[in-house]
């Protein structure tokens, strides 16, 4: 479902150029449940944007369901990211003008979802992830947590096809944060495709399989065929 | 050095009162190194603030170093946070337009130090965290652990009496995050008091003392006399 093969990712400051990806390859099949792990810098965050559609890469090819999405422009990738794809992001990027609830709301609005259902869906989003009594605040209104719980609520509220997690408990207790986690895998269970991002050990060895990066390369993959 | 008595934060949201600080007393000595600890939204990150007077309670006693700080203006509360103390906030607030070496030599330019002593004190900051090569990225063109570290050395770079520290290692893999530990217990050892609010269990453990927050009061402390 997800093909990246020879993928580059740079960026120049200055006269310095930084290589971001430097040639990745990868196969994720549907369903699968992914961990992308390695040091600081080492490319995840890019790589994660590269596949959720939301950075273009300056070489290599992706395919995403057998179609080249190298070649669609900009209203054909913000299509197929409203339609199949959920973001966490490492830093959230919430609405600061709206409350818990209606940035939770946000893609049901945006697929056209009839406001009844929306609001069922939303609350039972809220009581999922222990935000009933946060519905009102607004994001600077709350504690990093609870920010990082409304943006995974977020993207998981329309059930994309694919996940994509950037360090979805790194502000989280680890109780709230294994709470946060059975969550998302409970969604691989219907079939949805799980990649996180994470540096806790622990987290990452109860995904299916391991991809480590360092400096913009995948050095290692439990899941490789080769 | 800290001591506080009764201390509360409230906040209003609608018609509905948040109590992020209910009733809390505290005593921190000199050169103390301690863990705070509880769940997401327990009020570790407000006390943080009350204590490193970038917020003011709404009831209570706070005495730093044996002086009322609830009396003063708002100068003198920024004499004193400038003097005296180092913030890491949980979301870092950078200065966007700043580079990563800027960023870090803004209380050095408030501190009134001369450039050449500046330019040597913030390459040494750079190299300790790693930073060299990142030293003119904005922080928009910095890793999240990246901008961490950049966060993590401003809030140094001054050696100030009292460090406070919002999830210093949230963002960051483990090799990076212990290198990080490592220099700040570094600092405890020239006398620093280090006050750092962390979910990773493991790290608290490493605190001389750690205290326990759930609901806005503090549960339990391994350093109570009482
Ligand atoms: N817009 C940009 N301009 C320049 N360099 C960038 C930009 N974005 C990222 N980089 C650099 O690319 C490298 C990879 O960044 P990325 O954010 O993917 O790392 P990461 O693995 O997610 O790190 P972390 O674990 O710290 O979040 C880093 O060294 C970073 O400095
Ligand atoms: N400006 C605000 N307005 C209203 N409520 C607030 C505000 N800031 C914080 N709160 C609430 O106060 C409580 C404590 O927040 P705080 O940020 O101190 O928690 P925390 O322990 O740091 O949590 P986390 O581990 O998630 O960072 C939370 O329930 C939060 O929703
Ligand atoms: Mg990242
Ligand atoms: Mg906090």
């Amino acid at each position: 479902m997800i093909r990246l093969r020879g993928i580059q990712r740079r960026f120049v400051v200055g006269d310095q150029s930084v290589h971001a990806l430097a040639d990745v390859s990868l196969d994720i099949t549907d369903g699968e449940y992914v961990a992308i792990m390695g040091p600081s810098g080492s490319g995840k965050s890019t790589l994660l944007h590269v596949i959720g559609l939301l950075d273009r890469p300056d070489a290599g090819e992706y395919r995403l369901s057998g179609r080249d999405v190298t070649t669609l422009d900009d209203d054909g990738l913000a299509h197929i990211r409203r339609s199949q794809i959920g973001f966490i992001f490492q830093f959230f990027h919430l609405v600061p003008r709206l409350s818990a609830a209606d940035n939770i709301a946000l893609p049901l609005v945006l697929a056209g979802i009839a406001p009844q259902r929306r609001a069922s869906v939303v609350a039972r989003a809220l009581e999922e992830f222990g935000l009933m009594d946060r519905a009102r605040h607004r994001p600077d209104q709350l504690s990093g947590g609870q920010r990082q719980r409304v943006a995974i609520a977020r993207a998981t509220v329309m059930e994309p096809a694919v996940l994509l997690a950037d360090e979805p408990t790194g502000n989280l207790d680890r109780a709230t944060g294994f709470e946060v986690i059975r969550i998302l895998e409970a969604l691989t269970d219907k079939g949805i495709t799980l990649v996180m991002v994470t540096h806790d050990p622990e987290l990452g060895r109860r995904a299916r399989r391991q991809i480590h990066m360092r400096d913009g390369r995948v050095v290692e993959d439990s899941g490789r065929r080769q």
